[in-house]
């Protein structure tokens, strides 16, 4: 399963 | 978040000081891009769709914020005020930024993280920022000469890439899963666009004299 970390950056 | 990326996100907001600074205190924007500036808040308000639905930090959502807000009350100043908008280089403004719109929106429709509507509008968001300052740098070069708060401006963002260049640098080696190769292969395109402003900029620093960009 390929999971999308999280969007931290502006 | 690291000293660069933090840098990188002060560097970006100065730079809209810079402009906000500029266009409050000489009630002009001559030398400005109105496209660039429309595809700005453009990328702001496709970007932070996330807005509603993740939660990173207070720091994240308001420099969100900020930067939804400024740009768009960049551009409502840019065409709204009646001061401001008679300054506005309109005959020298004519780059053909549909074509970077449609080209991104086409980019975030094959390449993306996930076939989802906030990924793609991610991913457009992304690519769209990598080229809007396109059509600011072709004024910049129609005009021939700069005035000082416009260079800043432009030389700001211009430093904001780099600073994110080396937060990628510093994430990749201390991080075990940061992989965003979409955000930093368009940030390093981004980046690249500006080195040629960065020479003369760097030229006029050194001799202390006016930026001039060669036509």
């Amino acid at each position: 399963c390929f999971e999308v970390p999280p969007k931290d950056e502006l | 978040m690291n000293i660069f990326r933090f840098a990188g996100d002060m560097m970006h907001l100065t730079s809209i000081l810079v402009l906000l600074l500029k266009i409050y205190a000489t009630k002009s924007c001559s030398g400005i891009s109105l496209k660039t500036q429309e595809l700005y808040a453009l990328v702001f308000l496709a970007r932070y769709l996330d807005l509603f639905t993740d939660f990173i930090s207070v720091y994240n959502t308001i420099m969100k914020l900020v930067f939804i807000v400024s740009s768009t009350a960049i551009v409502w100043c840019m065409k709204r005020d009646r001061v401001v908008r008679r300054s506005y280089d309109k005959q020298l403004d004519t780059f053909r930024h549909y074509f970077l719109l449609a080209a991104s929106f086409a980019l975030a429709l094959l390449v993306n993280e996930k076939f989802t509507f906030q990924e793609i509008f991610w991913a457009f968001s992304i690519y769209l920022e990598a080229v809007a300052i396109l059509p600011q740098l072709v004024l910049l070069q129609r005009s021939g000469n700069v005035d000082n708060l416009t260079g800043q401006y432009v030389f700001f963002l211009g430093a904001y890439r780099a600073f994110y260049i080396l937060n990628w640098i510093y994430r990749y080696f201390t991080e075990t899963h940061f992989s965003r190769w979409i955000a930093c292969i368009s940030g390093l395109v981004q980046t690249a666009l500006y080195a040629d402003f960065f020479y003369y900029y760097y030229i006029s620093w050194k001799n202390n004299t006016k930026l001039k960009l060669p036509a």
